[in-house]
């Protein structure tokens, strides 16, 4: 079973067009691992982002240097998933 | 679960329990459901459609598909919920008493039930198909990019590891081939909606290619009639407009292979969330979230039944 401990969802705020191009580039860097649950399309859009945690540091790295907005979505996603675990099993019984 | 008066439309349910209550709804509901199978997954699970019908033959449908990204379980909970609501509002609500007079519906719930099963078993976040990619490690296409409209374009993956690949060729993944060839065997499917989530969009095609469809006035204002509808009920607000201008250019998508196919009214949903939750939407938002779709699918629905082309 795959965990996702200390995986964090940022929601990205882009102010211009140049910062969007910043966001598609960071897209590209495989290594990192993102997934993109809302992708960068236009600065009126949020940028969704889950990040591993062995990524974090770099992300956040990169979208500071770059002046880019971010706040946290998710703190841990795996307190979350567990909290959908629990309240299926929960369901199940009663 | 053997009656639906112990199934709990509020929480998350495993591809069985669901599956089990499609049976259920075709069992109780005889008289207007039924159950069909329109093909097998790629590792051979059923494909269940529910058809709502009152008769005749070769009738107008309506066709409805959630969770094709499987890790949207909020669509395929509302899907059950919305099955239901068809069932039961039948004979009691004029208004769907009238479609299913003149039309049918049909509505697949699980989309992709590989991918389903295994957000369940192995990876909360799994989004495609569980199809092999020759000669790579990396699993699975995803199905909505693998449609015949601009496929390959922009807006998809070439790389078998990304979450928007869009796979070998079009239709080659199995779960969308049967949708398309149940699609063109029927020959009369006038409304093609399909649920995703999340984000509170409603979108219209086209998402290949960033022009406006030949219907764009009709579609924008059904659109934006189906979302007031939606906010009339929660205050849930939905973004209208085409997929290329409410989020961005994606090839090989489901409208725009069944717009470009001939149906006129394609429309995709991106059901809750606000943006705090992802995929991991509370259960208890799972039956607001499905009545207040109802809504916007009835206001599509209605528009439909009234404007055959």
């Amino acid at each position: 079973l795959e965990t996702f401990v200390g995986h964090q969802v940022l929601r990205i705020r882009a102010s211009n067009k140049e910062q969007i191009q910043k966001l598609q580039f960071l897209e590209t860097l495989e290594h990192l691992q993102l997934d993109f649950w809302l992708n960068p399309s236009s600065p009126a859009l949020p940028v969704d982002v889950r990040i591993p945690f062995h990524s974090l540091q770099a992300v956040k790295v990169f979208l500071e240097s770059n002046s880019i907005e971010y706040s946290i979505l998710i703190e841990d996603l795996q307190v979350v998933l567990d909290e959908e675990k629990q309240a299926m099993a929960l369901s199940q019984q009663r | 679960e053997r009656s639906s008066s112990t199934f709990n439309y509020g929480t998350y349910h495993s591809l069985t329990s669901i599956y089990e209550e499609l049976d259920n709804l075709a069992h109780e509901c005889s008289g207007i459901v039924s159950k069909l199978t329109i093909g097998e997954s790629y590792e051979k699970r059923p494909l269940y459609v529910l058809k709502f019908s009152t008769g005749g033959t070769n009738r107008p449908a309506i066709w409805i598909d959630a969770g094709i990204h499987s890790r949207e379980w909020i669509t395929q909970a509302s899907a059950i919920w919305i099955a239901r609501k068809i069932a039961s509002d039948y004979g009691s609500d004029p208004s769907i008493t009238s479609l299913l007079d003149k039309m049918d519906i049909f509505l697949l719930a699980v989309a992709n039930p590989d991918g389903y099963e295994f957000t369940h078993t192995e990876n909360r976040m799994w989004r495609k198909t569980r199809s092999r990619n020759q000669g790579c490690l990396c699993i699975g296409v995803d199905p909505n990019r693998n449609w015949d409209a601009g496929f390959g374009g922009p807006g998809a993956s070439s790389n078998p590891c990304s979450d928007t690949y869009h796979g070998p060729s079009a239709n080659s993944e199995v779960e969308v081939k049967s949708i398309v060839d149940f699609i063109e065997n029927h020959g009369n499917i006038v409304a093609f909606l399909t649920l995703h989530s999340y984000s509170q969009l409603l979108m219209y095609p086209y998402g290949y290619k960033c022009t406006k469809p030949a219907d764009y006035a009709e579609l924008d204002s059904v659109g934006k009639a189906a979302a007031s509808s939606i906010h009339s009920l929660y205050g849930t607000t939905f973004e209208v407009g085409s997929i290329c201008t409410t989020i961005y250019q994606a090839s090989g998508g489901s409208i725009d292979w069944s717009y470009d196919y001939g149906i006129k009214y394609s429309f995709a949903f991106e059901l809750r969330d606000t943006g705090t939750y992802g995929f991991l939407l509370p259960a208890s938002q799972i039956i607001p979230t499905a009545e207040e779709t109802w809504l916007g699918l009835k206001t599509i629905m209605e528009h439909v039944r009234d404007n055959p082309y």
